[in-house]
């Protein structure tokens, strides 16, 4: 198989932790990326409407003419779906651009299309989540289709608000110097 | 004097009028919150009963675009509406609220697939989150990065908080330390917003740099042209720089601009909580002022900004801009080792990779981006 993530991390962040892995017939979704058209051309497009000093400044694109622009290739799509159908993944929306496939399917039928995933379940607190703590592979055949596929290793990220008069005891943050 | 920042602190700062509010019925803007971050309503006409008066403003969040919770708020999406509707005051505000319909989805993917998939969007969106750039793929980020630029050809203006960790720190696998960017943040087709805070922490006066402002260069993505002449600058004449083995000095630089990032006033489940910092505040505030400038832009039937970066660059780079408050003091965190002894880079005049630009001066900004 290939490896369209090799170096993407898995670590799972503090506070979740591992329940087990899925049965096979629980349902997951999984989101493919695949491979987009005219990129140089989109860049080019944006440099041009963006810059006040291009006589296209201002003259924005579309969701259609985006869409007739990057979206993948009759080759990519028809490729991309056979394999889906191989393996019996028939519940699948892509977005208006064509370029995501957003497909339904048994866990059982997500570790087979892609080998070397096994889904487990997380859980932090009331927040659940599934991902394989292994990299996943994809057929041969999907090289020049598919950019990546979402769903497997990484985690909601966390943002957080600084409270730093709290978190620090502190209630001068920008007077204090900083220790050597 | 004050007691921290509020609406009023933020208009008085950035030099917005009473009048400076939205007027024209197509202007809009938006943030997006994950994991599960939802605020309430309720939130916001207390927060703007408590701290909106004096401008003309809105109470109440126009579309809510995904599913909101029903458990309690959450901080950062409390900070997140109040704020963008208090800058951008007036202004239709939609929330995109992209936990994940389903356990396998990855929430900021989700969010992406949405602006692929609605053909009317918002024109500006804020949106506080952020990985450590060396934690994805590199399929991953390139392929993101084309969904910025999609968006960016549409006209959407897209904000990112530039991160709470100043430069960053990672070991790397020979053992040495180097410097950590942030992704989004990272991103040329974005626009990166970082942090300041008073000088005088009870006084509207002058901003230095907030020391948790996140700043950097980044390893996967050269630097864009829009930028290569301030930021050549920057590392050409700035007294100090950390050693060049800590950061990619031919990455894209980030952040772009900046706004206060300390000390906010917050209302979340019905209680005003004070002391909130972090980009995630100084986020919203930039997102309204650029929709502020959108809606004068629509009335006066001009298209949206769009993407902001090249057109700042180069209202910047003419030198004579005053635009932006320039922020030339303080420095921001980064590894605790020997070498640097926790500080990263520098705010300088210009350009800097802890303020960007520096802070916005509204009433020039909006005559520099109408002109």
């Amino acid at each position: 198989g290939w490896a369209p993530e090799p170096d993407q991390l898995f670590r799972t962040p503090a506070g979740w932790s591992d329940a087990g892995r899925l049965a096979p017939s629980e349902t997951l979704s999984l989101t493919f990326a695949l491979r987009q058209r005219n990129v140089q051309r989109l860049a080019r497009l944006v440099q041009q409407v963006s810059s006040p000093d291009s006589a296209k400044y201002g003259q924005f694109l579309s969701l259609a003419d985006v869409q007739a622009l990057v979206a993948p290739s009759p080759l990519t799509l028809g490729t991309v779906q056979k394999w889906l159908d191989r393996h019996g993944v028939w519940d699948c929306r892509a977005v208006s651009t064509m370029d995501f496939l957003q497909c339904q399917l048994p866990a059982g039928t997500a570790e087979r299309l892609l080998p070397g995933a096994q889904f487990h379940r997380y859980r932090n607190g009331t927040l659940s989540s599934v991902r394989s703590p292994s990299p996943y592979t994809l057929s041969e055949e999907l090289q020049e289709h598919v950019d990546f596929v979402g769903g497997l290793h990484r985690f909601p990220a966390e943002r957080k608000v600084v409270s730093r008069a709290w978190a620090s005891g502190r209630m001068w943050p920008r007077r204090a110097t900083r220790s050597t | 004097f004050h007691l921290g920042v509020t609406p009023a602190v933020i208009r008085q700062r950035y030099n917005l009028t009473d009048g400076d509010v939205g007027t024209f019925q197509n202007s809009s803007q938006a943030c997006a919150q994950f994991l599960e971050q939802y605020f309430h309503q309720a939130d916001l006409s207390e927060f703007m009963h408590l701290f909106g008066g004096g401008f003309p403003h809105r109470c109440s969040v126009d579309r809510v675009v995904g599913r909101q919770g029903q458990g309690k708020a959450g901080l950062e999406a409390s900070l997140d509406v109040e704020y963008l509707m208090s800058t951008g005051a007036n202004i239709s505000t939609w929330v995109f609220s992209t936990a994940g319909r389903h356990e396998s989805q990855e929430p900021f993917l989700q969010w992406l697939l949405l602006l692929s998939n609605m053909s009317a969007l918002p024109w500006v969106h804020s949106v506080s989150y952020g990985d450590d750039e060396d934690s994805l793929s590199r399929a991953y980020l390139e392929r993101v990065n084309v969904e910025f630029m999609k968006a960016a050809a549409r006209g959407l203006s897209i904000l990112f908080a530039s991160g709470d960790l100043g430069a960053g720190c990672r070991t790397t696998s020979e053992g040495k330390h180097v410097f950590r960017p942030s992704f989004p943040a990272s991103s040329p087709y974005v626009t990166t917003v970082g942090g300041t805070s008073f000088r005088d922490p009870f006084l509207v006066s002058a901003e230095v740099s907030d020391y948790i402002s996140g700043g950097g260069f980044s390893n996967v993505f050269p630097m864009p042209s829009y930028q290569a002449a301030a930021v050549k600058r920057y590392l050409s004449v700035a007294p100090r720089l950390p050693p060049s083995t800590y950061y990619n000095s031919t990455g894209r630089a980030y952040p772009d601009l900046a706004a206060l990032s300390d000390n906010y006033w917050v209302v979340t489940n019905r209680i005003p909580v004070p002391w909130v910092s972090g980009t995630s505040a100084s986020t919203p505030v930039v997102a309204g002022l650029i929709a502020l400038i959108n809606d004068q832009r629509l009335r006066r039937g001009r298209p949206p900004l769009g993407f902001l970066n090249p057109a700042l660059y180069q209202l910047q780079g003419q030198g004579n801009s005053t635009a932006f408050y320039d922020v030339t003091q303080g420095c921001h965190l980064s590894c605790l080792d020997a070498t640097v002894e926790g500080q990263g880079f520098c705010a300088a005049p210009s350009w800097d990779p802890v303020t960007g630009w520096g802070t916005p001066n509204f009433p020039e900004l909006l005559r520099a981006m109408l002109g």
